[in-house]
């Protein structure tokens, strides 16, 4: 990883569950630049998996950056990961530290 | 309200 690069983890979700059953706060342009784990919901496909917890920091979804995007757009971008038929799985890229990049 | 860049909006999947 590069100087300002966090340690950051790979996390694959199958989509075990009708929900992905997650809840995140932030974004561009809010005091928490990149979106955060706020809830994990028992039940859902996030639970099931077992390796996202409250407090991490989504880096990026399938290889698309959340940097820079604003709540709604990163919001957008992990409802249609999770509703495209083209993967059974979500790919996220998170990191345990909460800083803003 | 407060400013924008301090709203906390949260969004559930």
């Amino acid at each position: 990883p590069g100087l300002l690069e966090p340690m950051s983890t790979l996390v694959r979700v199958p989509k075990s569950a009708s929900t992905l059953g997650i809840a995140i706060e932030g974004g561009a342009n809010t005091r928490q630049p990149l979106p955060r784990i706020v809830t994990i919901q028992r039940g859902g496909s996030a639970h099931n998996c077992g390796q996202l917890k409250v407090g991490q920091v989504i880096l990026e979804v399938n290889g698309i950056s959340l940097r820079g995007r604003e709540h709604r757009e990163a919001a957008c971008l992990i409802a249609e990961a999770f509703k495209t038929k083209e993967k059974d799985y979500i790919d996220f890229l998170i990191t345990e530290f909460n800083v803003a990049l | 309200s407060p400013p924008k860049e301090y709203e906390d909006e949260v969004t559930f999947f």
